[in-house]
């Protein structure tokens, strides 16, 4: 463990009680994607197959039942508690995400580091989890203005990757045998697909403007 | 028991 991948968790962690709160506090997912939280939930299953064999560290344990834990509740809650699906707008979050399923499933066949079914479904976890915002940055797009939860939540989770690119750049020189190309290619595309986002958030931040995507 | 291969990583 470094301090990059640990303030990465963090801010992973960070991300996903931001989520919680705004889900829990406002009683409304407005401006959330609930297909990003079902690729992200499918992500976190299709990677921690190995969360009873496998055993790493606690802290390793935990934070994989908490990611687990966390994304099917919202995917539960925008699906089926009572007030919060009414907040859930079907019509602007209407990204085809299972071509992403499929996709990134069919690249995991071709490109993985070991051909076995844990293998090819983590490798089918890092691609997916690459993409998975993507629904969210297009109802972002679609829906204009962002509240400040909204906001907070996709920049925390879109600096978690960035602060796992320094983890990795780190473990290269530091350890002699590292080599997780597929998680750092898979890692730049992902915190690539946020670059706008965070320049339009750092200009309103600038401008204390209220958040806006251009359309 | 950690096979050598295991993901550490989240």
């Amino acid at each position: 463990m470094n301090i990059f991948r640990f303030a990465g968790d963090m801010t992973h962690l960070i991300s996903i009680l931001v989520l919680l709160l705004k889900v829990y506090a406002t009683k409304s997912c407005s401006g959330i994607s609930l297909k990003t939280q079902e690729l992200y939930g499918i992500v976190f299953l299709a990677r921690y197959l190995d969360l009873f064999t496998d055993f790493i560290s606690v802290y390793n344990t935990v934070m994989k039942l908490v990611f687990i834990g966390s994304s099917l509740a919202i995917v539960w809650c925008m699906r089926f508690h009572r007030v919060v699906k009414r907040s859930y707008d079907r019509d602007v979050d209407t990204f085809r995400h299972y071509f992403l399923v499929g996709g990134c499933f069919l690249l995991a066949l071709f490109v993985h580091e070991k051909f076995s079914f844990r293998e090819v479904f983590w490798a089918f976890s890092i691609y997916l989890e690459a993409v998975a915002i993507l629904p969210q940055l297009i109802l972002l797009q679609r829906s204009g203005n962002v509240d400040n939860l909204t906001g907070q939540y996709v920049l925390f989770l879109g600096a978690y990757r960035g602060f796992y690119i320094l983890n990795w750049i780190y473990r290269y020189f530091t350890e002699d045998q590292f080599s997780r190309w597929i998680s750092c290619v898979s890692g730049l595309v992902q915190t690539a697909l946020y670059a706008d986002f965070f320049y339009y958030y750092f200009i309103s931040w600038k401008n204390n403007a209220k958040l806006k995507l251009p359309a | 028991s950690v096979d050598e291969d295991a993901h550490d990583e989240l």
